[in-house]
């Protein structure tokens, strides 16, 4: 991600097969990371990354640091296993987003719309539902849900 | 691979059944398909009348959603030990958050995702209740990538590889990580 | 308290000036405990004591326990400082409720009405905000409240 | 005792801002008082813009529920170390807590009430922030009545009296007690 909250510069991180544990102090930017993959799958709600308009994912600037003029988070899913309905061994999800609100998606480099990225996604169970992620806070959100919410998740891994 | 709700679903309940009396040991729960129709209060796969009671103050709301469309919901019901099953809502912090991870873990048996990202979710958890959650990851660790970021000593042990996060007097974040051998992360978590 | 949630005997919770701290498992009753004085001082939403219906709190039964036909909690205050407009050294104020839905408010042993109990108390701060008692999983609401709700919060203690 | 709503207030806010700079050392924050009014978007007690702006979206639903009468509203603002100021939504969970706790304590000392119950209010905090919560209960411990929730054994360190529940396999809690001087704290920490 580059721009991404509280990630100005280009920062990759690898996930390894397996339990990959996250740690930090309070305020440091592992919930940014959560909201970083959240966004790049397609979230739609700026509430859903804690913004009250999704320019707020844009990073705002710091002590010496200019606010960055937009957002980028690529994912790279390993797709050896051929998993995801695409021809490549590996698949890059894009997403991007200007300050003037102007945003992309790209789908291993080119331009696409958010809904081909969404189709993409749903053949795994990670769609818009977004049941995969769960957000400081929230997880208790599935008890206290609606049983019909819970059905919608369930549609979705299906 | 998409498999029909009603098959995902009848996995997912078995699993669940599995995974509660697992996580909630001595007690037990399910999921049920509850059906929410305005007038009939029809409801699918078991008892009625507590559910179709719970579900009627949504049935006018309903009607506006769905026109004449009955709606499906999943219903979770939870007995912990030595309880009688009562209202979800009355369930305990720490309760709830075992009732949740069981429902996600029995979809992820039923459907796996490639990954998970599982943020403080067991903050609730007192040491009991966190060593059974951390069980669980260990026991499917192989099935799909567990990203969990937490601030619990416990929970770091449990890792196959470190991230720390930190952010320096400027507003910027900074990753560093490692794969983690037994010895490092006893060192780690000290 | 008596027949309130976890506790259908009569239980009796002395709190000593200074740090009280609870523990116990999940599920032992803690979060119970705060929900008991919360509801004496006179909480009119079943949802803030995580019920559906106020005659949730009622001792449901458990393994050969049977269900309790009321709830009942009291709260004793030590007046000698005068604090509460109440002439007694200690102030009593009882709540109890029957599953048929019949309630009653006690003050000092005499009954009330609900507004006689939230006069009193309001004197002290301890009014119907409720902002003395932060619940279970509460603390983060002064934060995504709205400015208006943080000022009758503030409005309540003064 | 009744004081009025602005001299509350008024001691509120100093005591945020003394609190804020303790809990977030390096940075700070304070209170501001805003009036919501539909046309004119006034704001008290300070800069205008930004809130107003924020206040917007809830001018119609003002006007709705107040009539003409401008309504006021507590702002809360939040600088932590390093950071330019930003959304409160943006924060932390950690930041969030520290910011509650900062502004209840703040309320505290304007105006204290007999009693506070706090039920599990530090389970989102990092060593360092729990330690500055845990000192914020040893000052004032003989102001007021704190009774403190927790699984956590650094807050159980800071007790005066430690009261224990358990659950039997009957759904029956029960309560034990102890008074506690210092050297059965340690034993009941270990
Ligand atoms: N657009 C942005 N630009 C710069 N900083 C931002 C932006 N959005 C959020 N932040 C900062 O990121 C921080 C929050 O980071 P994050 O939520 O990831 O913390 P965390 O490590 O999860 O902490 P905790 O353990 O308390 O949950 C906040 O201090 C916030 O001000
Ligand atoms: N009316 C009732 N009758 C009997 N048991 C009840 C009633 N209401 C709630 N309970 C039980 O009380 C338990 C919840 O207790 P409580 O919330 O106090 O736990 P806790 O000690 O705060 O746990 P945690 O540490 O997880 O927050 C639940 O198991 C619930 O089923
Ligand atoms: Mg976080
Ligand atoms: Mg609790």
């Amino acid at each position: 991600m580059k721009g991404f909250k509280s990630f100005p510069d280009r920062t990759a991180l690898e996930f390894a097969p397996g339990v990959s544990v996250v740690v930090g102090p309070n305020g440091s930017g592992k919930s940014n990371v959560t909201d970083a993959v959240l966004w790049a799958m397609g979230e739609q709600s700026p509430l859903a990354v804690r913004g009250q308009s999704m320019q707020d994912v844009i990073f705002a600037g710091g002590h010496g640091r200019q606010a960055a003029r937009s957002a980028e988070v690529e994912l790279v899913f390993d797709n050896a296993d051929g998993g995801l309905p695409v021809p490549s061994a590996e698949v890059s999800v894009l997403r991007r987003l200007d300050r003037n609100g102007e945003g992309e998606y790209r789908l291993n480099g080119a331009r696409c719309r958010m809904s081909d990225i969404l189709e993409i996604l749903s053949d795994s169970g990670l769609g818009k539902e977004g049941h995969s992620v769960v957000g400081q806070g929230r997880v208790e959100a599935i008890v206290t849900s609606k049983p019909r919410d819970r059905r919608l998740l369930i549609e979705e891994a299906a | 691979i998409r498999e029909t709700f009603e098959e995902t679903f009848e996995a997912a309940s078995k699993h669940f059944e599995e995974l509660s009396a697992q996580l909630f040991p001595g007690g037990g729960g399910r999921l049920r398909l509850v059906t929410e129709v305005p007038a009939t209060q029809a409801v699918l796969g078991g008892e009625g009348e507590a559910s179709a009671e719970v579900e009627s103050a949504d049935a006018d709301e309903f009607d506006e959603l769905t026109g004449d469309e009955p709606q499906f919901g999943v219903e979770i019901e939870i007995t912990p030990a030595g309880k009688t099953m009562k209202r979800l809502s009355l369930l305990s912090g720490g309760e709830k958050s075992m009732t949740a991870i069981a429902f996600l873990f029995a979809v992820f048996l039923a459907k796996p995702c490639p990954f998970y990202i599982l943020d403080e979710v067991e903050a609730a958890l007192d040491d009991l209740n966190l060593g059974r959650f951390l069980d669980l990851l260990r026991t499917y660790r192989d099935r799909a990538q567990f990203i969990v970021v937490t601030h619990q000593r416990r929970t770091m042990e449990a890792a196959d590889a470190l991230y720390g996060v930190t952010m320096a007097g400027d507003g910027v974040s900074k990753v560093v990580s490692r794969r983690l051998g037994p010895e490092e992360l006893e060192e780690a978590a000290a």
